[in-house]
């Protein structure tokens, strides 16, 4: 096997950039299952649009109606059609890098809590 | 435009001055540290053209207000980097002043001579964490230099109407500011 030459190997790993495994949820909406879902999940915990329940400590792969209203809520925010679903818009600014802050607003989420006007 | 809880602020003296400075072990080396200078340089200046609050650099990193530094991974203050793009950088609400950028990233001062596909403009996103520094939380209008995301390669450091209306509500309005020029700039790039 001709092993990639080093350069290959770093154009590669930046195409792999963080995030852009979220590509295979495009088009994906409420009652799907979807392997992975759960990384999808962490990524809206963290940009404080979905609690880790006090029982469960694990997001499961499953696209219910939790995970919709997180969903609607992250359009909203972040000014896109507000469909509910994981549409190409939503995808496409969900790989897109940005800032480390919260997103959340009237709600906890490290430790801070935002206020829209 | 939104607030972070309590809409904390910064409130020494009037005229107010915040101090900033670069983290003496903690910088990238493929950009100079003038370049460097020169790019934050010009993000607090549109801040402070909007706002009666000017921004001095200080070489005491541990006393000044606001602190700079570029990290990799995790670095001790909860909220780990992840590598290329991603995360690009964070910062704290008022007062606490800590400026924060993911060292894994390729920081480009013009894309004229960084031809990375993953450059990410660095103005851009120090104009917007400094927005963080001063109290801003995000915006959901996408023009605005609050708004969360940036694509690599794009540059976007122009205050619009929202940023503005923002943090003049938290600190009032530069006496030399006219939202007139903002407007003027505003329907000229609407119209482009």
């Amino acid at each position: 096997r001709i092993l990639p030459d080093k350069s290959t190997v770093i154009t590669v790993a930046s195409h792999n950039a963080t995030w852009h495994e979220f590509m295979k949820f495009i088009d994906a909406g409420k009652g799907s299952h979807v392997s992975g879902m759960s990384e999808l999940k962490t990524y809206f915990n963290r940009f404080g649009y979905l609690p880790i329940s006090s029982n469960d400590t694990n997001f499961t792969d499953t696209f219910d109606t939790q995970f919709e209203s997180a969903v609607i809520l992250y359009q909203q925010n972040l000014g896109l059609p507000l469909t509910g679903k994981l549409d190409t818009d939503t995808i496409s600014t969900i790989m897109s890098p940005r800032c480390g802050m919260s997103d959340s607003v009237n709600t906890t989420s490290h430790g801070f809590h935002t206020t829209r006007r | 435009y939104a607030y972070f809880s309590g809409k904390p602020r910064w409130v020494n003296s009037t005229p107010m001055t915040l101090t900033y400075a670069f983290s003496p072990s903690d910088m990238i080396d493929y950009l100079s540290s003038s370049e460097i200078r020169m790019v934050f340089g010009r993000a607090f200046s549109r801040w402070a053209s909007v706002i009666p609050v000017n921004f001095t650099e200080t070489g005491n990193y541990l006393s000044a207000d606001i602190r700079i530094g570029f990290y990799r991974g995790d670095h001790g203050d909860g909220e780990p980097f992840d590598g290329v793009l991603g995360v690009l950088a964070h910062a704290f609400s008022p007062e606490n002043g800590r400026l924060h950028l993911d060292e894994a990233e390729t920081w480009a001062v013009d894309f004229d001579t960084v031809k990375s596909k993953v450059a990410v403009d660095l103005e851009s996103v120090a104009t917007h964490e400094i927005g963080h520094v001063l109290g801003l939380a995000h915006t959901s209008v996408k023009e605005a230099v609050m708004y969360p995301s940036l694509s690599p390669r794009t540059k976007k450091v122009d205050l619009k109407i929202d940023d503005v209306e923002g943090v003049q509500a938290l600190y009032g309005s530069n006496p030399n500011f006219k939202f007139s020029s903002l407007l003027e700039s505003e329907n000229s790039s609407n119209h482009a």
